[in-house]
């Protein structure tokens, strides 16, 4: 079946979604099957691809909440090999709906461990998630084979990385043993200031070859391009930021040999 | 008594913490009594003051749960003028804790509706809030006299800004009726791009003179700051960052006497 990747950062604005979009469609691009959970209730990532509010009908509120099945509310987008299945506003009372309900953190597990979704035909999974470790990512961790973590190159983005570090050692210890970091990958990082690499030299040192090679750039393609409803790589194919995520792509398809 | 600003914006990374450090600070440079209140788990607004540990023993889960005073758990900062009441990761679990409690959207404003608070000395109050619009920032919008919008000038976070201006509506209906915008501000501007442009085009066209006149530009002396627990405006006093912030502070205080 399907190699899960939850996409996570307690931190906002550090390219949760931005990476979610562009490393799915460069693995896409690769020949590989991908599908975007879009678990955040502000809907970037549906957003990003296009997906009108129509195509949300179902969305993954009905998923985590009303017991539908995935192939019910995922929808193919404008990029071969993507799916994504779409998030709407209603997510956002989720975690307040659920309080009482005693399997709320494996609602997104047991949706994603049917036959249907082992036969999906999808290589990857990428979990969008929201800037929290609320019930929603925790739920993304449930239910994930590893964990992605964007780490935006500069400061409070560094200093809540052992919080969420932390957080990824709880679900493992409470309800997914299995649970691993897929890895580190800097983002936004701006090669003319020093804070950058002060950050990418905390993040190695600290966390070595966790920490992926590619560094993503910023880069103002990589921002423009949600605007058009595409993917970096395709709004922009030979920038900086079309490239790296390319780069990202092949690394982390050549690290699954490696396992 | 202070008047009680709430800086919100349930987008990630728009500007929010860097907002109440800097703005917080340029108006305690003009002189005014400041505290700034982070109800933000995260607690960047206190690491970014220098706020350690030990001095966040008693935090804002103390005054929204424990029923602490606000003067209890107050403390100085490096910077004339400028007091915060910290934040600890205590704070994540808040909203699950609250869900039986009626009270649960007014625990901000009873505290802060205290004559302690009205003879403080403070002139304004700003709040921090988390990248969401879950229990804490609907306490804190519940809490203040106006909302001020940090609007990163890039396209997810253009798009969130009518979801936020829904929820001011809705709290203003249901249980806060003198609640203000007191402005949006363009962050992260740069004038090297049309993005940055369209943002600002769109919002001045939307929103109107709700739009400040001062744009933050995006300066990397505002994202170094905080690693050294200072503020811009004592990291780098003559810095495009600094500068701007000033100018917003100015600008800010002059609108006030306009209402
Ligand atoms: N490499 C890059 N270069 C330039 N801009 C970027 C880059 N990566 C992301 N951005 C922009 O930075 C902003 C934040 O990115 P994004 O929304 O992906 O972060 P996020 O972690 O998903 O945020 P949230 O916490 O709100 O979910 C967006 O406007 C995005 O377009
Ligand atoms: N004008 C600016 N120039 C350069 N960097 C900036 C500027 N404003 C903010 N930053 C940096 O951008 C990042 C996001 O800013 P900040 O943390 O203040 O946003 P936020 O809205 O409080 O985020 P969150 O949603 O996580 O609370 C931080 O690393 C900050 O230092
Ligand atoms: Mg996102
Ligand atoms: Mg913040």
């Amino acid at each position: 079946g399907p190699k899960i990747i939850a996409i996570a950062n307690q931190k906002g604005g550090v390219g949760k979604t931005t990476t979610a979009i562009n490393l799915g469609s460069a693995m896409a691009a690769l020949g590989q099957k991908i599908l975007i959970i879009d678990i955040d209730p502000q809907g970037n990532a549906s957003t990003g691809l296009g997906i009108d509010t129509e195509k949300r009908e179902l969305s993954t509120y009905d998923l985590l909440l009303e017991g539908r099945a995935l192939g019910d509310i995922t929808v193919t987008t404008e990029v071969e090999n993507l799916s994504i299945a779409p998030a709407t506003q209603d997510l956002s009372s989720a975690d307040i709906e659920l309080v009482g309900n005693e399997n709320r953190v494996v609602l997104l597990r047991r949706a994603l461990r049917t036959d249907a979704v082992r036969d999906s035909g999808f290589d990857y999974i990428l979990i969008d998630c929201p800037p929290s470790l609320n019930l929603l990512t925790v739920n993304a961790m449930v239910a994930s084979d590893s964990v992605l973590v964007p780490l935006q190159s500069e400061f409070f983005a560094l200093e809540g990385l052992s919080q969420l570090m932390l957080s990824i050692r709880e679900v493992r210890q409470m309800a997914n043993p299995t649970l691993r970091v897929e890895g580190v990958v800097l983002t936004m990082y701006d090669s003319r200031n020093n804070l950058s690499k002060q950050v990418e030299d905390d993040a190695r040192e600290n966390l070595g070859d966790l920490v992926f090679d590619t560094i993503i750039p910023r880069n103002v393609r990589v921002s423009e391009a949600p605007s058009f409803a595409l993917p970096v790589l395709h709004y922009d194919p030979t920038s900086r930021g079309a490239l790296a995520y390319k780069e990202l792509a092949a690394e982390l398809l050549r690290r699954q040999d490696l396992l």
